[in-house]
């Protein structure tokens, strides 16, 4: 169950992060982020680099999901 | 280690960042 409303949770995230609908997250749709959110163009930087896993430039849903299950899980079990 | 701070830093900054979602999607209507 908790796997569950953990990819709704990132699949709805995937959506704000990739407005345009692509299907994959750009560096610049993250900088975008910044009028929206309460963090600075550093810190997206940071969660750009931390969820490319490969380091190919784009974050594909796969790997958006993979960084937000560490962190829905840890939140979610403490 | 330095990877392993660099890993702390990124999971701390994950962390506020989905935390900041979260609170985007509550808050509107």
């Amino acid at each position: 169950p908790g796997q569950l409303a953990m990819l709704r949770k990132a699949q709805e995230f995937f959506q704000t992060c990739d407005a345009e609908g692509k299907g994959f997250i750009a560096r610049r749709d993250m900088q975008r982020l910044h009028q929206e959110l309460p963090l600075s163009l550093e810190d997206l930087e940071d969660v750009f680099d931390a969820l490319d896993t490969d380091g190919n430039g784009f974050l594909t849903p796969e790997e958006f999901t993979t960084g937000f299950s560490h962190f829905f899980f840890s939140q979610n079990n403490p | 280690d330095p990877n392993m701070k660099a890993g702390a830093t990124s999971e701390g900054v994950l962390a506020n960042f989905f935390n900041s979602l979260l609170s985007k999607k509550t808050g509107s209507p």
